[in-house]
């Protein structure tokens, strides 16, 4: 508490970006895949950042256990860690590609965009 | 960010522009992505990159370019592409071109076989239907008008009468119509049915014959007719006018493993493979790295 003023923020060096969505921008061809996926080249991913610390908001979809956890980290750090920051909600991209035999193949994969982030 | 990689909608309303323009101008072909690529790949990693790079690419079909770009706008606006009709609720959609060679004799067309190397085909996969499509190109000056009644269109297997789906053509109707050609769909999901065994499936070939059979509206069917008048030769057709078979499965494995595992099979001397064959050590290493340091 000694870093939270008035309005319950943190400032200073010690304060930490809460868990949420970042800008995680994937380009196929510079993985180089380019060879056999066709299309899209590239695509935004979005990644899970941030902390998730004591107290968890409720927009983070904490489950039971990430609740413990982050009160057993807020009472000793050094017993256990944080929560993690992961993906709550994915979403699937189309991706056409050339396949082994050099067929060309459409196909719908999942969980490929982060839609939400939360504590787990 | 992907809205980037898909041609403008007013590319779309515009005259179709040719597959290959298309691919340019939102999707780059094989050919194209990997060209900047090559003299580095082939420098560094000598004769079996430089032989993968003098293997013929694939140009996409306009077929499934528009499959996925119908697919991947229903995406964003949040709509499941699974739930198209067209779709038949699939999750993955493979494309064959056809591999039949021409019958080059001058006497008339009555039987055309096609040929389709299925065996990329994973067993693991559910099929829920297959498609046979084929571009019927417009009736020329040698198709008389004084050709009346009905032709059907029968696609059965090769050395198998079982008719797989039929289609009937108004001749006198064809005739007067005016466009350059269109797309016959068959039904040929039986054809696929029942699944041989994985070892038995390699090296599978896919055959299927179709047939055209006159007949009037009032009398039965008669005499088979010639492919060619009917617009349904196969001598000299572009890429994007060949017979395809369009297979649509739901697959159950849902990461991208499978295909890179595949593609680092295929292209042992590529650098994606080599890539991909890396990140799995080096992080057991930096893992095993990191437990001895604990340690």
């Amino acid at each position: 508490t000694a870093y939270n003023n008035r309005h319950g923020k943190r400032h200073g060096k010690k304060a930490r970006l809460r868990c949420s969505k970042k800008a995680l921008h994937v380009n196929f061809k510079e993985l180089g895949w380019d060879d056999w996926i066709i299309a899209p080249l590239e695509y935004e991913a979005y990644h899970c950042e941030g902390v998730c610390d004591f107290p968890l908001r409720s927009h983070l979809e904490p489950t039971n256990h990430a609740i413990i956890q982050t009160l057993m980290n807020s009472m000793d750090p050094g017993s256990t860690p944080p929560s993690c920051c992961v993906p709550t909600k994915l979403t699937p991209i189309s991706i056409l590609y050339t396949d082994a035999g050099n067929n060309v193949v459409y196909k719908q994969y999942e969980d490929m965009v982060v839609e939400s982030c939360g504590c787990r | 960010c992907q809205q980037a990689t898909i041609p403008p909608a007013a590319a779309a309303a515009a005259p179709a522009p040719h597959p290959r323009e298309s691919a340019k101008a939102g999707m780059r072909t094989r050919r194209e992505s990997k060209a900047p690529r090559l003299p580095r790949d082939a420098a560094r990693k000598g004769p079996p990159a430089a032989a993968a790079a003098a293997q013929p690419r694939v140009e996409p079909h306009e077929y499934m370019l528009s499959l996925y770009r119908t697919y991947s706008i229903a995406e964003k606006l949040g709509i499941n592409a699974s739930f198209f009709q067209s779709s038949k609720a699939a999750n993955t959609i493979t494309s064959f071109v056809d591999r039949g060679r021409d019958d080059l004799s001058p006497s008339a067309l009555r039987r055309q076989k096609y040929l389709f190397d299925v065996s990329t085909l994973a067993d693991k996969e559910e099929l829920v239907g297959a498609e046979l499509r084929l571009f019927r190109k417009a009736p020329g000056d040698h198709f008389s008008k004084a050709q009346t009644g009905l032709a059907h269109l029968q696609v059965s297997p090769c050395l198998s009468g079982r008719l797989l789906d039929s289609k009937a053509l108004d001749l006198q109707k064809e005739a007067s119509s005016r466009a350059d050609g269109d797309w016959e769909v068959f039904d040929v999901w039986q054809a696929l049915q029942p699944r041989q065994p994985r070892k038995q499936q390699q090296q599978q070939q896919l055959c299927l014959e179709l047939r055209a059979v006159g007949g009037t509206r009032t009398h039965g069917p008669g005499q088979m007719l010639d492919l060619r008048s009917l617009g349904l030769g196969r001598g000299a057709r572009p890429q994007q006018e060949k017979a395809l078979l369009v297979v649509f499965t739901r697959s159950r494995l849902k990461n991208l493993f499978a295909e890179l595992r595949q593609e680092r099979e295929n292209q042992p001397g590529h650098p994606s493979a080599h890539a991909l064959s890396r990140a799995p050590a080096a992080h057991g290493h930096l893992r095993f790295q990191s437990r001895r340091t604990r340690r």
